[in-house]
């Protein structure tokens, strides 16, 4: 039991690490609170941003939030991929910069697993496959269509 | 295995019968406030079981039928997805199957029944079909809106840890 | 004592089903819950936007609930006005119109009071008379300059 | 009346001393993710008093003052905002007066100051010159991040009615 929950952990801090320097070009980890004893403990993610010291995640801003939260999202599915990947305005938070790096990171993730991402932002929406566009009249929802960026 | 399409019938904001296509890859969804995206979602975790009625912004699951107040409301809400399988990712030997979710409203309350291709199943085989192909209950592989800056923030570490005792 | 509370009552309801009307198109309303004795119950926001039915707050999209509670915060504004107002990416919400509409809307009750308004939306900053632009080196923070949009 | 200026002094991630000018109007603020434009909001409600630790995301008072893990700790952090005051909005009979608030940590905890126009001053006295001017402690002319989608949805109507009496 101890063996499996060890081999995630370090599957998934490997690629939180690495997500989260493709993402923020930060250094990023998951530490546990009992590395010898994990399920006494819980786990921290730590996440430090290029030239900041490391932060506790409360002190964080919101578009750090939301990078580190994605970055560990991304992460586990490195490790143990989903058939597909929902995501509702995942990057509201987010500078025009970083809207784009997390497209292009979900435009690599798709290429191994289906990613339907809602958003209002140009960086995003111009980086997709394609695009449904949804509209209402009196109420009633329907789809105007679907097309290419 | 991918999401091939979804069909709407007096589910939420869809007040007619509405089917959506989806693709393998990034598909992106867009349109003005209150247009019924997150409504899609909404159809995607009651479909597949994946909440309970709090987070789908309803009081109860009868508040998931279209509902416009001009005319009689109708009497069930159904939501079919249909998945592309020729990868084989889930336990079932065909190309393509669908999981349906109707709820109907009645004098007395309401039913809630789910299908697998047509055939009445329990929630507890839903998740199972799910499971195995990688689709957890908790289904973090679906963010609601405005949970991005909380998920990481708002959990203790305990939850955390546990996130990767599920995944191990 | 109930008829103060009843003059500010229906001049900022006044003003809501205003604001409402400007930003959304639609018709909004102050219900209080016991009218003849306000101090006996709560009191709800009732907002319908062009073409839908009343919504009930929680039923409402996250962009429409933006729209509702900024079209509360201009309403109050006109009744008691502040003498400067601050607001945090109230627009993260919005579609790009939505934005565009809040922007002309604040530029609106900035003539009467100050409105400082942090935002990553383009919209909203080419509508201000300037922007003051915020960096970080090594974790400090300092001003880049002021510039018109 | 409005602000004219706020002077940072080793306060969350204003390393140094740092000035900003502000006019009345409509002025916007912006700069990539993290880099301190929230702080600046916080460093208002701290000067004023409008609000307690918990909304400026620190633990304790003391997690306000600036630190970078490289160099020692500074021992105080100060913000003060000098307001315009020509239309004498405020009752001060001058064209601009100054509010500022210190904290100084010392060994056993730390010390909280706030000043007017250089004079120490109680909490109370700041709430009642603010609230002649229209300023209210719970601040509803302060919206902070994340907060407007649930400004009226998270709120109970009794609590939504308490907004009115207030103002009248
Ligand atoms: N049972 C129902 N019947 C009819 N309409 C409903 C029902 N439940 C919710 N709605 C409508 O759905 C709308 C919200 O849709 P949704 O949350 O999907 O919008 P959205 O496109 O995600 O908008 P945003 O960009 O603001 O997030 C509301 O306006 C609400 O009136
Ligand atoms: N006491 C402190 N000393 C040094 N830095 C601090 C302190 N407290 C907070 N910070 C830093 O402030 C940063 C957050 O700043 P802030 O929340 O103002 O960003 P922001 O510009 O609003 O970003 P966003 O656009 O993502 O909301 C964090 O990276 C954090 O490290
Ligand atoms: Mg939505
Ligand atoms: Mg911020």
């Amino acid at each position: 039991k101890r063996d499996t929950f060890m081999e995630a952990y370090n599957g998934i801090n490997e690629n939180f690490t690495q997500v989260f320097f493709e993402l923020a070009d930060g250094h990023g980890e998951l530490i546990l609170e009992n590395p010898n004893d994990p399920f006494a403990g819980g786990m921290t993610l730590h996440a430090q941003p290029k030239g900041k010291n490391i932060l506790r995640l409360e002190a964080m801003s919101g578009g750090e939030k939301s990078l580190t939260a994605l970055a560990f999202i991304i992460a586990i599915q490195g490790y143990r991929p989903a058939p597909f990947y929902v995501f509702d305005e995942v990057d509201q938070n987010l500078d025009g910069w970083n809207v784009e790096r997390v497209a292009e990171r979900v435009e690599k993730s798709a290429k191994v697993a289906q990613f339907i991402v809602i958003s209002l932002r140009k960086p995003m929406l111009e980086q997709s496959d394609r695009i449904i566009g949804v509209t209402q009249l009196e109420g009633n929802t329907s789809i105007t269509g679907v097309k290419s960026p | 295995m991918f999401i091939k399409e979804i069909e709407f019938v007096n589910f939420k904001s869809f007040g007619k019968r509405v089917k959506i296509p989806f693709y393998e890859g990034f598909t992106a969804i867009s349109g003005p406030n209150g247009s019924g995206k997150s409504n899609i979602i909404d159809g995607i975790l009651f479909a597949l079981g994946l909440s309970g009625s709090k987070t789908m912004r309803a009081e109860k699951l009868t508040d998931l039928i279209f509902n416009d107040a001009k005319s009689k409301q109708p009497e069930f809400a159904q939501v079919t997805i249909t998945f592309d399988n020729s990868d084989r990712k889930a336990p079932v030997e065909a190309d393509e199957f669908e999981i349906s979710r109707k709820i109907k409203q009645t004098k007395s309350g309401y039913y809630s029944y789910f299908y697998f291709n047509g055939k009445a199943v329990s929630l507890t085989e839903v998740h199972e079909l799910l499971g195995k192909a990688g689709v957890t209950p908790e289904g973090y592989n679906v963010v609601m809106q405005g949970d991005i800056s909380q998920i990481t923030a708002k959990m203790s570490p305990t939850e955390r840890r546990k996130i990767i005792d599920e995944i191990a």
